[in-house]
């Protein structure tokens, strides 16, 4: 039975994106069979691994709009234990097409759930906005994982994510819980990095990966060549802080 | 007769925010009577001008939701020749809110109408997605000024803005226009940005800002204290970009 975790933040920027595609190839090396499942139309998970946004043969968007399978449009990717789920562009309209469709939170959910059994874990990376389609996520979920930027503006921005994540629970999904906040883009030289970073542990707690990542300029040029930062750049700080938080992740869900 | 611009582009933080509120209080030292629209739920523009959006006694939702005229949500602010017509999280609803309204797109171009001769420049945050507030935006303005983030992801997204730009100038705002590409978080250290600069040259040549504004974290601290650049750090490397980049624009525009 997969553990299924939302990368979720309306704040944009802020490494959703880049810490589900990296977690969720080193979760795969880690032979944890994954889904990375991309639910953003800008689609830049699906760019990150490698694929064309404009040329994949089926999207989320069908799986959401037509009740298309999700194994009818997962893709195989290069890595053994990784498969895709793509975006297109198509996607970008079905915050608005969904509004009318009865049971419209759930569809994501209910197209997970003949998946479950076949992987162990399925990410999902959201869009910068708590619209339809993170909704969805939401109620898909067991757990939210935070991306916050070491900044200031990412940092106002929690409580309204965090009001939206208790409705969702409250409303659609009981079970969803905050699974972790991992914080990115770390640059230790500024006091503002360290201002944020202790501002939010006082708030999360416990929650709080104690992985940091740091700034590293390797995290973004690996998606221009569509590797992951494991193929890319493995021994980089952006590789190896991406591997220690895999590890940490793997101890918290109790997988030795 | 103000001249209306819109800060657009659905990739997350690429510095729509830091630009907007930058720019308009510069043309507001520069004597322009500026209006700052902030358009996204987050209300980061609203905040880092200082105002709390939990506790704004009205803001730009009454505007598009209820008819409110806009001059009853503006806020004056510490600059003289800067006001703020202010975001709320209720914002964040009107994206649903807005489907089902007659002429929902024009929403803003009508309650903009009678506020442009009131000031010389309009400029307006808008969220990172291209739904119906970002529409709004684009049917009311007369121009669009895009904030690129000087790596690799940003660059992707860029086809797709484009593509709505030219869908709102076709079906809404036969006016509309690209009015400049800014370049921003620019690392002169790192091969990428230099790469994606010369790329963006490359597409859109005379309508990239010669101005570059630099990575700089005085920038990204100004916003916790509620302060502009100008009024934080203007002798700044990101304060000394954004006055060159008013100072460009003006020139654009023809304004000595
Ligand atoms: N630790 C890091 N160090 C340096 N650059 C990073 C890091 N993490 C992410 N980036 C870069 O910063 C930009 C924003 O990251 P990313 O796209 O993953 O954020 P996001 O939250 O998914 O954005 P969006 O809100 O648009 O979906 C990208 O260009 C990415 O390559
Ligand atoms: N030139 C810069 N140098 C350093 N930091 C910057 C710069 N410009 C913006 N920032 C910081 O980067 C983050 C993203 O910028 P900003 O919030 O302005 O982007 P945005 O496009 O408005 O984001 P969103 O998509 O969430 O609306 C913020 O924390 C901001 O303070
Ligand atoms: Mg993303
Ligand atoms: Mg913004």
């Amino acid at each position: 039975m997969a553990r299924v975790y939302a990368f979720a933040n309306q704040k944009g920027g802020v490494g959703k994106t880049t810490s589900a595609v990296n977690l969720a190839d080193a979760l795969a090396m880690r032979r944890q069979r994954t889904l990375l499942i991309d639910l953003d139309p800008q689609a830049n998970a699906t760019s990150s691994l490698g694929f064309d946004k404009q040329t994949v043969p089926a999207s989320v968007y069908q799986v959401l709009l037509h009740d298309t399978p999700l194994r009818d449009v997962v893709q195989l990717t290069d890595r053994v234990h990784l498969d895709l789920a793509p975006s297109s562009p198509t996607l970008a309209s079905a915050e608005v097409e969904l509004v009318p469709q009865i049971g419209r939170e759930y569809r994501l959910r209910e197209a997970l759930a003949p998946a479950r059994d076949g992987y162990d874990y399925i990410l999902i990376d959201c869009p910068p906005s708590l619209g339809l389609l993170t909704v969805n996520a939401l109620a898909a979920a067991d757990g939210v994982i935070i991306p916050v930027q070491c900044e200031y503006l990412p940092l106002e921005g929690l409580a309204m994510l965090m009001q939206t994540i208790d409705l969702a629970k409250r409303r659609l999904n009981p079970g969803l819980t905050v699974h972790g906040v991992v914080m990115t883009m770390y640059d230790g030289r500024t006091n503002l990095a360290q201002q944020v970073v202790a501002e939010v542990r006082q708030h999360f707690g416990g929650q709080l990966f104690s992985t940091i990542i740091p700034r590293n300029v390797r995290l973004s040029e690996a998606p221009s060549f569509g590797r992951t930062i494991f193929q890319y750049a493995p021994a980089s700080p952006g590789g190896v802080a991406y591997s220690h938080l895999a590890d940490e992740l793997l101890a918290r869900d109790g997988v030795v």
